[in-house]
């Protein structure tokens, strides 16, 4: 182990006998139901449709940050990610289409979004 | 990413993590921020996932995102996944499904969800995610309700690289993942597991709860630039709290 330098190093804050937990904020976070005896084309419309502007911006950022290395990515993406949704196992399929649908961001971007993992555990 | 999962002396079980993500995705000079983590806090959301009219289980989730990175199924198993970097890794898997040479292999956070929807109790959940082929590497820390019910799961593609049970950790009373092998130790540059310890060490095992456990998870370097939030479980009462975190000012940036 190397420590850090000042002012980055490592610090519990139990040496300083405070306590930062205060369980009013988990309600900052807001809860919905998913109903899986739905159909999954229907299961996340409210999420959807309640974050679709914040989803286009974190796709959007990324898609900054990916153009001036690979300036065709968009493009890219919408064509590659958006085949691959085809073949996607059921019912994640058919959610994702459907967030596409209500978002209107193109399906192969949600896609992408979708499978993050996989593509950043290089 | 950080997950713990405690015991505390009566052998009552807390699984909490951190959820860092964004490293090298764009820097925001002037809130000191990585981009993708800005983003990403504004979007997390809890859910309640229902099946024939009940609460099946819990997690949390970024809107849009239909995976399984953390969830607990009350009565029953905890559950949370960290990163695991290898260079056989995700796209390896990732080209060999596209070319149907792993077609079974399951998708991390879909074997997740699958578990959850699946799966009854901590032992079973437990088998499940031991053995079945995915297409990533990944940590999957599983916690149950009784005493002792607590693992790290280190997945390869086609099994379990290594168990990590709570009842054998080397800390006795708690289960500490970031994102390297528990025989192993951590690149230098990203260790979060020393200070880590050293912060569980000061909590000691009669303070094992929501408040000790996040007051650890908001201690540098545990909580850095990346952390968009920190989740904490019981699954013995059900309780299921997500709460944003940043490190603004003087904070490491990984």
């Amino acid at each position: 182990h190397v420590e850090l330098p000042a002012p980055y190093t490592d610090h519990c804050i139990l040496d300083d006998k405070t306590n930062l937990y205060d369980p009013s904020k988990q309600f900052d976070i807001q809860w919905f139901d998913i109903n899986l005896d739905l159909p999954p084309s229907e299961r996340w419309k409210q999420v959807a449709g309640a974050y679709k502007v914040q989803i286009k911006e974190l796709i959007g950022v990324l898609i900054e940050l990916i153009s001036p290395i690979f300036p065709n990515a968009v493009d890219w993406a919408d064509d590659v990610f958006g085949e691959m949704a085809l073949k996607l196992p059921q019912p994640y399929r058919d959610e994702i289409m459907s967030i596409s649908q209500v978002t209107g961001i193109p399906l192969g971007q949600i896609t992408m979004y979708n499978i993050f993992y996989e593509i950043f555990t290089v | 990413c950080t997950s713990i999962i405690a015991q505390d002396k009566d052998g009552h079980l807390t699984h909490a993590r951190n959820l860092d993500f964004g490293l090298f995705l764009g820097w925001d000079p002037v809130a000191h921020e990585w981009q993708i983590s800005q983003k990403l806090r504004k979007i997390i959301i809890n859910v309640n996932w229902i099946k024939n009219g009940k609460l099946l289980f819990k997690s949390n989730n970024f809107a849009g995102y239909v995976g399984i990175y953390n969830g607990l199924k009350p009565g029953a198993f905890s559950l949370t996944a960290n990163e695991r970097y290898q260079l056989e890794g995700g796209y390896y898997g990732m080209l060999k499904w596209a070319f149907g040479l792993e077609a079974d292999g399951k998708w991390m956070s879909w074997l997740a969800r699958e578990t959850f929807e699946l799966k009854n109790s901590y032992l079973d959940a437990k088998e499940h995610l031991m053995n079945t082929p995915m297409l990533s590497p990944v940590y999957f820390i599983l916690g149950g309700v009784n005493k002792n019910e607590g693992c790290i799961i280190t997945r390869s593609l086609n099994g379990t690289a290594l168990l990590t049970e709570l009842a054998d950790a080397k800390n006795g009373w708690y289960l500490l993942q970031t994102n390297y092998d528990q025989d192993q130790q951590d690149l230098y540059l990203d260790d979060r597991d020393t200070p880590g310890d050293r912060c569980m060490d000061k909590l000691t095992q009669k303070n094992a709860g929501f408040q000790g456990v996040f007051n650890v998870l908001s201690s540098r370097t545990n909580l850095n630039k990346l952390t968009t939030y920190t989740v904490l479980m019981s699954v013995e009462t059900a309780r299921f709290e997500t709460i944003l975190q940043s490190c603004p000012g003087e904070c490491y940036p990984w």
